[in-house]
């Protein structure tokens, strides 16, 4: 929350999930920092951001980012799409 | 909920099951297993009991997540609850207290949801002593499960957030349920940065149905949410029950809806006041006239009926706003836009709410003389009013923005004054200073009709166990109705026909979707063609699908998806339309039957008969649009074409846009 309040937050979408659930699971997140290491430039910064990994259907992870950042990490090959947590309401 | 699935056919009007119910032929649903994703549940309500239940089914994979909250417990009928707040948290960028580390519902929303989907039978149930009946989910004994998404606002902020949304819709397919139920909408958004398309993408790709609402934006056409194919969309309309109560006033008696559970005592009639000359010193007429908290001057209402006119506050805070100055009465009229769409509210005093034009001729009253009097009457429930059902003013409108060559919504169901089960740590209004506590509430929505779907599915999931997301759609789609309660087509809710736009297929008829006769089934593969036809890369696409993928050489045409309903769009030379269905009963030969041409528009269809030995065989066709020559170029124009064995009626509505 502290890092929220200061950044917007993102959701990067990586696609599908290519092996078992458990397998994905042990390596996924590992990826994700990586992924958004190379970004950043610095590996934990990557850790700090990202809240969420989603990594037993879906590839992609939520982490709050600068908007240039997010447009960056949007230009990275693995990436599907870069798109706002955006809100919605019950209806 | 109680009366809904009456209507629907599911039980007879004194309750009792008859052997042909949808749901008994798909034994109430059981082995099926229901996601809500929403604000969560009240477990210990009695929808979620789980007497008739058995053990869980050795492959749910859930778990009940109550470290903050050991008072919450799952059981046979409530499987599995889980909550995802990080998501909000990072939107809202404060610290979170112990309520929204809980899957418990603190709304109130999720719990009439959930129970609406996948409800066990309460016998009693009732909203504030009105719609006496015994309430049931649509799969009174499937399994249900409840994924917590939405939290209270914070300074105007949404509810319910993309990052939570994603991680449930991952968690539910992981845990093994059947059927994804989302009642969120947000403005429709490209498919591939749209969490709820995402997520239901990869939910069909692992045989999830998913059923969303089509949002509560309407009557304005274009506003219809959750619009990606492969999501089941759905509108509201009203079913046969109102709850009407009455204005007398000057000889006139006007007609309004009202779910008051006090009434004004007595014969005598009260003096009657317009809220916008009952400012308080402070306040604006303007704040008045919309009965604002504080805007009344307890002096001029005391012991009166004061007349609001709605807008600027919730409609049922107004009554609120009265009773704090110590008014004895409300009565809300509607404005201008809202015309004679009335609603029937839990007002916390005496109230009924009425339409635009009786309540000018009830303020032209007031206005006539300096001791206007009147009186309003206690509600009551009336069953069997027509037309019904009508479509829900509010209720999102096609055309789909996203893909004109979708129709969207999907079907619609019962979404007006539904009472199903209620959160015992929200009041019925929602609002903070409505300290009722009830068991059962009414709401009305989009939300409320999308679980009503989510629960037919789960019977048919029950029955068709191997039937695909898509086949399951088509069998709801393809068997709804364009007619209402008298057989005639479906209105608006200004009484004008209504369209597809409205309605898409048509309202949901339970019985005939559990044996649909032909399917129109959709696999993952044919949703990643239609993408490319899109444009969307085939990297993207390769990346969702896991493994190497291919756009077609020869792309499709958006149009040619093989959905349940037809939309041909910008149409000027012959275009023909391909469809692919597969027999889900027994050897028949089915007939086309164009039942309904678009204006202007002539349609045929190639070859006009089917035949089918066996089960499971799959035929193509083609539908053919020409503009008629004679005809003048229209905008958008609807029609239907019918297959038929004789016993089922297999329709799909058509939508065509001409060019010019």
């Amino acid at each position: 929350p502290a890092l929220a309040a200061t950044k917007p937050s993102y959701i990067v979408y990586l696609g599908g999930v290519g092996v078992s659930p458990e397998e994905a699971h042990r390596t996924a997140a590992e990826s994700h920092y990586d992924l958004l290491g190379s970004v950043l430039g610095d590996r934990e910064k990557a850790r700090d951001a990202i809240f969420y990994s989603y990594m037993r259907n879906i590839n992609g992870f939520a982490a709050g980012l600068e908007p240039e950042e997010a447009a960056a990490v949007a230009e990275h090959p693995a990436v599907v799409s870069v798109f706002p947590n955006r809100g919605r309401r019950l209806h | 909920t109680t009366r809904s699935w009456q209507f629907m056919g599911l039980e007879r009007a004194d309750g009792e099951v008859p052997q042909w119910s949808a749901w008994e032929v798909a034994r109430y649903g059981e082995d099926a297993i229901i996601g809500n994703l929403d604000s969560g549940v009240w477990p210990e309500s009695l929808s979620f009991n789980d007497g008739e239940l058995g053990p869980i089914p050795d492959n749910w994979k859930g778990i009940c997540q109550n470290e903050h909250d050991k008072t919450f417990q799952c059981n046979s009928k409530l499987v599995g609850a889980r909550y995802f707040n990080k998501g909000y948290a990072a939107a809202i960028g404060l610290p979170l207290n112990d309520t929204q580390k809980t899957p418990r519902d603190d709304n109130g929303h999720g719990t009439h949801t959930l129970a609406t989907a996948g409800g066990s039978a309460v016998r009693g149930a009732a909203a504030f002593g009105y719609g006496n009946g015994t309430a049931r989910g649509g799969s009174p004994r499937a399994r249900v499960a409840a994924y917590r998404v939405c939290y209270p606002p914070v300074n105007g902020s949404d509810e319910c957030y993309d990052a939570d949304i994603l991680a449930a819709f991952e968690a539910a397919i992981a845990d093994g349920v059947h059927v994804i139920s989302a009642s969120v909408g947000a403005d429709p958004n490209d498919y591939l940065e749209d969490a709820v398309a995402i997520g239901s993408l990869h939910a069909v790709k692992a045989g999830v149905t998913v059923v969303c609402s089509a949002s509560n934006y309407g009557p304005d056409p274009g506003t219809v949410t959750n619009v990606a194919p492969w999501i089941l969309t759905v509108a509201a309309s009203t079913t046969d029950r109102a709850f009407p109560a009455h204005v007398v006033f000057n000889r006139t008696r006007a007609e309004g809806q009202s779910l008051s559970a006090t009434w004004l005592r007595g014969r005598g009639f009260y003096l009657m006041i317009s809220a916008a000359d009952a400012a308080a010193p402070s306040r604006s007429p303007a704040d008045a006239q919309v009965c604002s908290l504080g805007a009344l001057d307890a002096e001029k209402v005391m012991g009166k009926i004061v007349v609001c006119v709605r807008g600027g506050s919730p409609r049922v805070e107004k009554g609120e706003a009265v009773s704090r100055a110590g008014g004895a009465g409300m009565i809300l009229v509607n404005d201008e836009a809202s015309g004679h769409d009335v609603i029937a509210d839990p007002h916390v005093i005496p109230a009924v709410h009425i339409s635009y034009a009786d309540g000018l001729a009830l303020l032209a009253y007031i206005n006539s003389t300096k001791d206007a009097r009147g009186f309003i009457t206690k509600a009551k429930t009336v069953l069997g009013t027509t037309p019904s059902p009508v479509m829900a003013s509010f209720s999102s409108q096609g055309p789909n923005t996203v893909n004109p060559e979708i129709l969207k919504p999907d079907v619609t169901a019962p979404g007006v004054s539904v009472i199903a089960a209620w959160s015992g740590a929200a009041g019925p209004t929602g609002l903070p200073y409505d300290l009722r506590r009830v068991a059962f509430n009414t709401q009305t929505g989009t939300s409320m009709s999308c679980p009503h779907v989510s629960g037919v599915a789960g019977l048919i999931k029950t029955l068709h166990p191997d039937w695909s997301p898509a086949a399951i759609k088509s069998a709801i789609m393809t068997t709804a109705t364009e007619l209402d309660s008298e057989l005639k087509p479906i209105l608006n809710s200004s009484l004008s026909p209504a369209t597809p736009f409205s309605y898409g297929a048509g309202h949901v008829f339970p019985h005939r979707a559990l044996d649909p006769g032909l399917v129109y089934d959709i696999t993952a593969d044919d949703y990643l063609d239609f993408l490319c036809s899109l444009g969307y890369n085939a990297t993207s696409l390769e990346l969702f699908n896991e493994a190497p993928y291919r756009c077609p050489d020869d792309p499709l045409d958006p149009l040619d998806l093989n959905y349940p309903s037809i939309t041909v769009y910008d149409l000027a030379e012959p275009a023909a339309v391909r469809r692919r269905v597969r027999n889900v009963g027994p050897p028949a030969t089915y007939t086309a039957t164009v039942v309904r041409e678009p204006e202007g528009v002539q349609v045929t269809v190639t070859p006009a008969t089917l035949a089918f030995e066996s089960t499971g065989e799959v035929r193509d066709f083609w539908v053919k649009f020409a503009v008629r020559d004679a005809a003048p170029a229209v905008d958008y124009a609807f029609g239907a074409i019918v297959w038929s064995d004789g016993n089922h009626q297999v329709r799909s509505p058509l939508v065509v846009k001409t060019q010019g």
